[in-house]
């Protein structure tokens, strides 16, 4: 994988594509 | 600014390249692209349990918007077609 | 603005949908998922030439600045890390 590709193992377990303007993005997002 | 090679990487470069891999996951899914969808993840290491959200996805969206803007700007609006609304924006 | 699920679609819209497939592919390809673009080229049933730019990619490129700029704003910015440079557009 180049050097722009993503981390290997993203930092939470269940990652949710949330839009990041919804209010409550930040708690459905960690 | 924006033809960074990712020299002088900012900060946010690392969540910004996590958020990206994800919404373009959900954009493949959404576009019918299950296949590749699924290559992708594996590809990049990614076991994860991934929710996305309502079709177009989050990326289609912005990246509608941001085309939109990005055709409206006063040097290439000629040449692109573009929103009334996104040349009022530019010239604001 | 950014939950448009294409209501209300601008004229740069048909336009935009083939650009972000185009940045899909570019970006796939440079960060190193050459099974999934391919893949996604066939699922789309995508027959044009393709030249890609130079890594990391139109796409890569403006999302990290988008989200840096994100993360910068003013009600996000301690929660989020952002460039001392797109602080100062935010506050601009």
């Amino acid at each position: 994988l180049s050097e722009y590709a993503p981390p290997p193992n993203p930092n939470a377990d269940h990652l949710v594509a949330a839009n990041p303007f919804d209010d409550n993005y930040s708690a459905i997002s960690y | 600014m924006y033809g960074k090679t990712g020299k002088g990487s900012v900060p946010s470069d690392g969540q910004a390249r996590e958020k990206l891999a994800l919404y373009v996951y959900e954009y493949l899914l959404h576009v019918g692209a299950q296949k590749s969808a699924q290559t992708f993840l594996s590809e990049i290491r990614w076991e994860k349990n991934i929710t996305v959200g309502e079709p177009p996805g989050f990326l289609h969206s912005w990246w509608c918007v941001f085309w939109d803007l990005y055709c409206a700007a006063p040097d290439r609006r000629e040449a692109c077609e573009h929103s009334s609304e996104a040349k009022v924006f530019q010239d604001y």
